[in-house]
C-alpha cells in the first residue's frame, strides 16, 4: 500500500504479511497486507489490529480488530469505550456503519480513522509527537516512523510510482479481465476525484492501473480528506514530486507543499 | 495510582493560608473541592489502595469540620490540580504553561491506503 509517514515521506510498499506501523508505550497498530493481483507485488491491507495499552486511570487495555468485510465500531471485548463512564478517555464512534470508524483516545491526544473501501481497508492516525516518540530501542520497526525497508519498497526509491508505470504493471491472463483503464483514461478518472495532482492523485493511477478497480480511486480520495482532517499542518498536505527537501533516507526528490 | 499526587497538590495549594486572614475558609473548601475532584479521578485505579480511601474520608471529615458544600468552585492555582488526567490536551497544556510557553503539543500524521 501507499504509506504517509510521520516525517510526511511518502512510500509505496510490499510489506506482504502482518507489519507493524506503530509500536509505542501507548499504541500498537499492526496491518496485514495482501497480494491485490497476479504477477505484481502490489498488496493492500484486509487486516488492522489496534491496541490501546492500559494507560493509569483512564483506560483499561483496549484492543480493535478490523478486517475486510468486518469494521466494528467496537473493541474486540465488544465495549465502544475506555476508562469511566463518564470520562470516555477512549471512545470509537462509527461514521458509516461498516465503512468508517473513528477512535478518539483523549487520554493520549490520539485520533485513528479506519476505513474500508472495495475490498481493503485504509487508515490515517494523528499523534503527539512526545508519545509517537516514546518507544524502546526493540521497537525499532514501525513503518509510521522509519518507513518501509528498502527491501519492501516498490516505488523507484523516491516515493514516485509513475515513473515504473508500465514496467512493473502485471502481464497475465488476468489483465484482460479488467475494465481496461489506459494511462490517460486512468488520470482523467483519478482527475475527476483528485483536482490537484500530487503525489495522491498519482497513487490513484497507480492503484487503477495495478487493478482496474475503481475502489481505489475513493480510497486515495478519502486518505487526502484523512490529511486534512487530522495533518496538523496544512501547508503539508499535498506531496509533489520536485526539487524538494523531504525525500526519503537522503534520496529522491519529493516536496510538501 | 497518583493519590499521593492529590495530597501533594492539595498541601501546595493550604501550606500558604492562614487562617487568621479574610477568606481563609473559602480558599481552604475550594481547595478541598479540587482535592475531592483529584481523588474521584483516581478512583478506579486507586480502588484498593488504604491511602486513597483515607483521603477520601479524610476530605469529608474536613468538609463537614469547615462546613463546606460540595458544590462550588475549585482551587485553580494549580492546573495539576484542576487539569483532567485522561484528557492530554490539557495535560501538553499545563506542562507547556509550566514551562513558560503556550504552543500546543505538535502532532504527527500517518497514513495507509490503497495498493
Amino acid at each position: 500500500p501507499h504509506l504517509r509517514t510521520f516525517k510526511d515521506h511518502f512510500q509505496t510498499c510490499k510489506v506482504e504479511g502482518a507489519w507493524p506501523l506503530i509500536d509505542n508505550n501507548y499504541l500498537s497498530v499492526q496491518v496485514t497486507n495482501v497480494p491485490v493481483v497476479p504477477g505484481s507485488s502490489a498488496t493492500a491491507t484486509n487486516k488492522i489490529t489496534i491496541i490501546f495499552k492500559a494507560h493509569h486511570e483512564c483506560t483499561d487495555q483496549k484492543v480493535y480488530q478490523a478486517v475486510t468485510d468486518d469494521l466494528p465500531a467496537a473493541f474486540v471485548d465488544g465495549t465502544t469505550s475506555g476508562g469511566d463512564g463518564d470520562t470516555k478517555s477512549l471512545q470509537i464512534v462509527e461514521r458509516e456503519s461498516g465503512r468508517y470508524v473513528e477512535m478518539h483516545a483523549r487520554y493520549i491526544g490520539t485520533t485513528v480513522f479506519v476505513r474500508q473501501l472495495g475490498h481493503y481497508l485504509t487508515l490515517a492516525i494523528r499523534m503527539p509527537e512526545a508519545l509517537a516518540m516514546a518507544y524502546e530501542e526493540s521497537q525499532d520497526l514501525q513503518l509510521c516512523v522509519n518507513g518501509c525497508p528498502l527491501s519492501e519498497r516498490i516505488d523507484d526509491g523516491q516515493g514516485q510510482v509513475s515513473a515504473i508505470l508500465g514496467h512493473s504493471l502485471p502481464r497475465t491472463s488476468s489483465v484482460q479481465a479488467w475494465p481496461g483503464y489506459t494511462l490517460a483514461t486512468a488520470n482523467t478518472r483519478c482527475h475527476e476525484k483528485m483536482p490537484v495532482k500530487d503525489i495522491y492523485f498519482q497513487s490513484c493511477v497507480f492503484d487503477l492501473l495495478t487493478t482496474g478497480d475503481a475502489n481505489f480511486t475513493a480510497a486515495a480520495r478519502s486518505a487526502l480528506e484523512d490529511v486534512e482532517a487530522l495533518h496538523p499542518r496544512k501547508e503539508r498536505w499535498h506531496i509533489f514530486p520536485g526539487s524538494g527537501s523531504r525525500a526519503p533516507r537522503g534520496r529522491g526528490a519529493w516536496s510538501v507543499s | 495510582c497518583r493519590i499521593q499526587k492529590c495530597t501533594t497538590d492539595f498541601v501546595a495549594l493550604t501550606s500558604h493560608l492562614n487562617s487568621a486572614i479574610d477568606g481563609f475558609d473559602s480558599e481552604f473548601c475550594k481547595a478541598l473541592r479540587a482535592y475531592a475532584g483529584c481523588t474521584q479521578r483516581t478512583s478506579k485505579a486507586c480502588r484498593g489502595n488504604l491511602v486513597y480511601h483515607s483521603a477520601v474520608l479524610g476530605i469529608s471529615d474536613l468538609m463537614s469540620q469547615r462546613n463546606c458544600s460540595k458544590d462550588g468552585p475549585t482551587s485553580s492555582a494549580n492546573p495539576e490540580v484542576t487539569h483532567d488526567p485522561c484528557n492530554y490536551h490539557s495535560h501538553a497544556g499545563a506542562r507547556e504553561h509550566r514551562g513558560g510557553e503556550h504552543s500546543p503539543p505538535s502532532y504527527l500524521f500517518c497514513g495507509l491506503f490503497g495498493d
